[in-house]
Formats: C-alpha cells, structure tokens, sequence
C-alpha cells in the first residue's frame, strides 16, 4: 500500500 | 492591536501540546472572528486545522487581521512556564516582531511576561471540500488514544472498517495481529461515554498509525472524539474544544491521508 500525501486530495488555494 | 486573553490558560496549554509535535512551525490567522491555525507535518500526510472562536476568549480585541507566524515547540516551551490555573493574554502590536505572552496566578499578585519571536512563513493553505462522509463515528477520545497505542505495537498500519453498527480496528505485524471491535451503545448515562456510529455505507480503509497517535496528543481537550471517513478521502479526526462551562470554543480538525492499495 502506498502512502498518498494530503495535497493529493486537498488542492492548494 | 491584537489581545486575546484566556482565563483558562490550560486550554492553550492543551491545544499546543496537541500540535507541537506534528507541526514545527505555523501562522496563527487572527481576525475578529477568532484565531486560527492550518499546517501541515514535515511529511505532508496529515494536516491540523484549529480554530479558537472570539467570543470564546474572556476578552479579545483584533482591530485588524493579523498573521502570527511562529516555531510552536518556542511557544510550547514558554507555555509550559504557565501554570494550569493560570490566566494567559496574548499580544501583538500591529507590526511587530514578537507576541507577548502575560501569564497571571489566580488570586496571587504574581505575573510572568515573555516574548516570543514572530516569522515570516510562506504557508500553503489547503482548501479542504465540505463533503458528507460515509460514516461518522462517535467515541470516548481516551479509548480511540488507547486503540492507536496498543495497535501500534503490533504495526504501522491500522485498517478501519465499519459495517451496520459496528467499527473495527485492525493491525498485523510480524509478531501477530490484533483487532479491536466496538459497538454502538445504547443511550448511556454518560454521554462522554457512549459510541454512537451513523454509516451512509460501509467502508474499509488504512491509514498509518504513527499519526494517528500524535492526533490521540489532543485527548486531553475532548472526552468524545469524532471520526468521519469517505471511501479514498482523508480521515477527518475532530475533537471539540469547550471549556469548563461546556460552551463551545473552537476545534482541532485532524486530517489524515489513506493508505491506498496500487
């Protein structure tokens, strides 16, 4: 299983 | 001029230790609806949001918006000179270098002041969608705490599954595995003590213990945490901040990238 970081789910505002 | 002052201190206190040690440094965002707080860890997997609601301050005073930049392990250290029934007020002049922190004994004459230095960050701030979850467990924090600790000494991974009213913990490890189950509880007495879990569908997903137990640091804040889980989204884990009143202060919003199978 891989580790997904944050930004990869919440987009930079 | 910003002031913000605390009667009771401890929960300053409480929400530092809960994020010194996930996050180095970070830019409290003060406005006149309150002081808030979102960074991410070193590692870009979790993320922490907090928010300290004005009114929730026995006096608070922010004539314009202000950015406090700071190393929160400084600002945890000069905490940890204030005493647990001690009244904190933080100031800030519009445009200055430091924030002082005024520490005040309860019916003593003593007061301690310390300053603690203010940086520039360049902070990348998330926009975090405002979506229903799957399902939305409620449980004591003390035992979600106890759960992330035991299972992390059988590995780095916890799977969280949930079906009809029940949710599961799951770790293996080379030594073994281990899992815990609870159930949702009928109506308690206590409501600090009751699990209550609403699910829209089932969901099985993994997320990496060793964060989860830094989030289990802000047990001390909230007897009942909150967990809300979405296939292939973050774990939100929220614990609320109330004082001892009971009325709402704020939050701290943990937020935790999945373990995904590729």
């Amino acid at each position: 299983m891989s580790q997904k970081t944050i930004a990869h789910f919440f987009n930079a505002r | 001029m910003f002031e913000a002052k605390l009667i009771q201190g401890a929960i300053l206190k409480k929400i530092l230790d809960a994020i010194k040690d996930l996050v180095n440094e970070a830019s409290w965002d003060c406005s006149s609806q309150g002081m808030s707080l979102q960074a991410m860890d070193t590692s870009h997997v979790s993320l922490v949001a907090v928010q300290m609601k004005a009114d929730g301050f026995d006096k608070y005073r922010c004539d314009r918006s202000v950015t406090l930049g700071m190393n929160l392990s400084s600002l945890s250290k000069i905490l940890k000179c204030a005493g647990n029934d001690d009244t904190i007020t933080l100031k800030a002049p519009d445009d200055g270098d430091k924030i002082t922190l005024v520490f005040e004994a309860k019916n003593e004459s003593e007061t301690s002041e310390y300053e603690v230095k203010l940086m520039n960050l360049d902070s990348e701030y998330l926009g975090i969608p405002d979506t229903p979850y799957s399902v939305n467990v409620k449980m004591p924090s003390h035992k979600f705490q106890r759960i992330c600790r035991d299972l992390q000494q059988i590995g780095d991974a916890v799977t969280i599954s949930c079906a009809k009213d029940s949710i599961r913990f799951a770790a293996k490890g080379d030594l073994g595995s281990g899992t815990v189950n609870l159930c949702q509880t009928a109506s308690a007495d206590k409501p600090e003590d009751s699990v209550s879990i609403s699910m829209q569908e089932p969901i099985i997903q993994s997320f990496a213990l060793k964060y989860l137990n830094h989030f289990a640091k802000a047990t001390p804040l909230s007897p009942q945490v909150s967990l809300s889980l979405s296939p292939d989204v973050p774990l939100v884990v929220e614990y609320s901040i109330t004082d001892d009143d009971g009325s709402d202060f704020g939050y701290i919003r943990y937020y935790l990238a999945p373990k995904i199978d590729e």
